[in-house]
C-alpha cells in the first residue's frame, strides 16, 4: 500500500534530487 | 524534454525504494526511522553548502551516508546495493 507518512514524502523528495543530481553529474 | 521525461521515472523509482523500505522493516521502525534521519542529515548539509557557495563542506560525504546505510542495512544487499544507484559518486 502506498500510505505514505510527509517523513516518508520527504525520503521520497531527498532520493529522488540525489537520484537527478547523480544523472547531472554522469 | 528530456528532463520531464526523467523526472517521473526518478521519482517512481524512489517511492517504490521507500516502500520497500517500509515493508522490510515493518517490524523494526526504528531502523526505518534512522534510514530516514541520515537522509535528512544528508539533504541539510547538501543545502548548507549550496547556501555558503562553496565556503562550507559538508559533514557528511556520500561515501558516509553510503557507509552509515550500509551498517543500518547489514544483511539486506538487495536494499543497499539499490541505494548505491541513488547515491552520486557511488
Amino acid at each position: 500500500s502506498y500510505d505514505f507518512t510527509p517523513m516518508d514524502s520527504s525520503a521520497v523528495y531527498v532520493l529522488s534530487s540525489m537520484a537527478r543530481q547523480r544523472r547531472a553529474s554522469s | 524534454p528530456t528532463m520531464q521525461n526523467n523526472q517521473p521515472v526518478e521519482f517512481n523509482h524512489a517511492i517504490n525504494y521507500v516502500n520497500k523500505i517500509k515493508n522490510r522493516f515493518q517490524g523494526q521502525p526504528d531502523i526505518y526511522k534512522s534510514f530516514l534521519e541520515i537522509l535528512h542529515t544528508y539533504q541539510k548539509e547538501q543545502r548548507n553548502a549550496k547556501e555558503a557557495g562553496g565556503n562550507y563542506t559538508p559533514a557528511l560525504t556520500e561515501q558516509e551516508v553510503y557507509a552509515q546505510v550500509a551498517r543500518l542495512f547489514k544483511n539486506q544487499e538487495d536494499l543497499l546495493s539499490e541505494f548505491g544507484q541513488f547515491l552520486p559518486d557511488a
